[in-house]
C-alpha cells in the first residue's frame, strides 16, 4: 500500500459516499445517470468475485464489500425508490455499445484465459468507459447539478491517483500490469474534460453548464 | 515476484 493508492481508494470511496448522499437527502436522482451506476455495479461484481474465493486483507475486504453494497443500493435508489426523478429520457446511451466491445477485448487481450482473469479483465476495461453514460448525459442536459460535478470530481481524480500509485509501484516493487494502466490511462483522459470545466467554473463558483 | 495483476488492488 502507498499513498497514492490510499488516497485513490478515499476518493473512490468519496465519490460513492456523495453521490449516495445527493440521491437520498435530495430524494432525487436528476442529472445522474442510472445507466453508469449499472456499469458500476458490473464492475464491482465482476471484479470482486475473488472476495469469494481468497482473503488479502481486512482493508481490501471491507473496502470490496463497501464498493459493492453502495452500488447496489445506488441502482435501487435510482431505478425503484426515486425512479419518478429519473431522466430517462437524457440517460439514453446504449449499454450494448459499451459492454459488447469490452466483452470480446477482454476475451481476447488479457493475462491468463481463466474464468476469474476474464472477469476481472472485463471489469477493469468496463471501467475505464463506464462513465461515458453520465458524461454523455451531461453533455445533452448541458448542465450538472454541483454535487454532482463533486461526486465525478473525486471519480476521476481517484483512478488519476491510481497511475501514481502504478508509478510508485513499478519504480519500488517492480510491479506493473499493462492491462490496467492503459485502461486507467484511457478511465483519466476522459475525464480531462471534464476536470478543465470543474475547475474553470465550478472552484469558482459558477454553475456547470455547457457549451462551455 | 509480485502477482502478474493488481489483485491485491481494488
Amino acid at each position: 500500500m502507498n499513498i497514492f493508492r490510499l488516497t485513490g481508494d478515499l476518493s473512490h470511496l468519496a465519490a460513492i459516499i456523495i453521490l449516495l448522499l445527493k440521491i437520498w437527502k435530495t430524494r432525487s436522482c436528476a442529472g445522474i445517470s442510472g445507466k453508469s451506476q449499472i456499469l458500476f455495479a458490473l464492475v464491482f461484481t465482476t471484479r470482486y468475485l475473488d472476495l469469494l474465493t481468497s482473503f488479502i486483507s481486512f482493508y481490501n475486504t471491507i473496502m470490496k464489500l463497501i464498493y459493492i453494497g453502495c452500488a447496489y443500493a445506488t441502482v435501487y435508489l435510482i431505478y425503484m425508490k426515486f425512479k419518478a426523478t429519473y431522466d430517462g429520457n437524457h440517460d439514453s446511451f446504449r449499454l450494448e455499445f459499451l459492454v459488447v466491445p469490452v466483452g470480446g477485448l477482454a476475451c481476447l487481450v488479457n493475462h491468463d484465459f481463466s474464468f476469474l482473469e476474464i472477469l476481472w479483465t472485463f471489469s477493469i476495461y468496463l471501467e475505464s468507459v463506464a462513465i461515458l453514460p453520465q458524461l454523455f448525459m451531461i453533455s445533452k442536459t448541458g448542465e450538472a447539478e454541483t454535487i454532482t460535478t463533486h461526486y465525478l470530481f473525486f471519480l476521476g481524480l481517484y483512478r488519476a491517483l491510481y497511475l501514481f500509485n502504478w508509478i510508485w509501484r513499478f519504480y519500488f516493487e517492480g510491479f506493473f500490469d499493462m492491462i490496467a494502466i492503459v485502461a486507467g490511462v484511457v478511465q483519466t483522459i476522459l475525464y480531462c474534460d471534464f476536470f478543465y470545466l470543474y475547475v474553470t467554473k465550478v472552484l469558482k463558483g459558477k454553475k456547470l453548464s455547457l457549451p462551455a | 515476484q509480485p502477482p502478474s495483476s493488481p489483485k491485491d488492488e481494488l
